[in-house]
């Protein structure tokens, strides 16, 4: 464990927060992907088959644990009690395409052909593009309310420091593990257009609103 | 790699 690790993991814990009470408090999912919170659901469910023979380390599982639960937990959020407000029209990317080409990534890259080595990778290339659906309503709708901004910041901001994490573990204990750092980068990259607009407008203290 | 102990991130 390492400080962008922990503090990797903290923004994920944070950004399931903020989306949990973004829901409560405004009692509205209007604004958040249906079919990105499906995907991280399948992300969480394929990357921690692990939790079915161990070994179970106490954080990881908790925080696996929680990732599933909480992911699941939104769904039925948005699924039955806040159903009315969810932008079904609008939030219609085509996530077939995010889940074969995931899959395919996972075929071809892989540390062994096993079920469970393969559906790892495939969890990794999945989540570096969950967030497409997301970021696609945002682009639709033009505009965000900001704390949903806050959410997908947290989330994005995850995954960026995991790449510190990661370049420390080489450095310092010589280990790397190239498909999780590949995927990791591509998915902060899919975050940079997001990340500029909140450094520019939201954390100035402006409403997030994209160019016409 | 994959070490004997499993994958130790999340």
């Amino acid at each position: 464990m390492n400080i962008f690790r922990l503090l990797g993991d903290l923004s994920h814990l944070a950004s399931i927060f903020i989306l949990l009470h973004k829901i409560r408090t405004t009692k509205s999912c209007a604004g958040i992907s249906f079919r990105s919170q499906a995907l991280y659901v399948l992300v969480y469910l394929t990357r921690y088959l692990d939790l079915l023979w161990g070994p179970w380390l106490l954080y990881n599982t908790v925080m696996k644990l929680f990732f599933i639960g909480s992911s699941v937990y939104v769904l039925y959020l948005m699924k039955f009690d806040y159903k009315p407000s969810h932008d079904m029209g609008l939030d219609n990317f085509k996530v077939e395409y995010l889940i074969g080409g995931s899959f395919v990534m996972a075929l071809l890259f892989n540390l062994a052909f096993t079920f469970d080595e393969v559906m790892w990778s495939f969890s990794l290339w999945l989540e570096s593009v969950a967030i497409l659906p997301q970021l696609f309503l945002l682009q639709r709708t033009g505009e965000a309310e900001t704390i949903t901004t806050h959410y997908i910041f947290a989330l994005g901001a995850y995954r960026a420091l995991y790449i510190p994490n990661w370049l420390y573990r080489w450095v310092m204990e010589g280990r790397v593990e190239f498909i999780a750092v590949f995927a990791g980068i591509i998915q902060t990259i899919v975050y940079a257009d997001f990340f500029y607009v909140y450094f520019t407008k939201v954390i100035q203290g402006q409403k997030f609103e994209l160019p016409a | 790699g994959k070490e004997k102990g499993g994958k130790d991130e999340l």
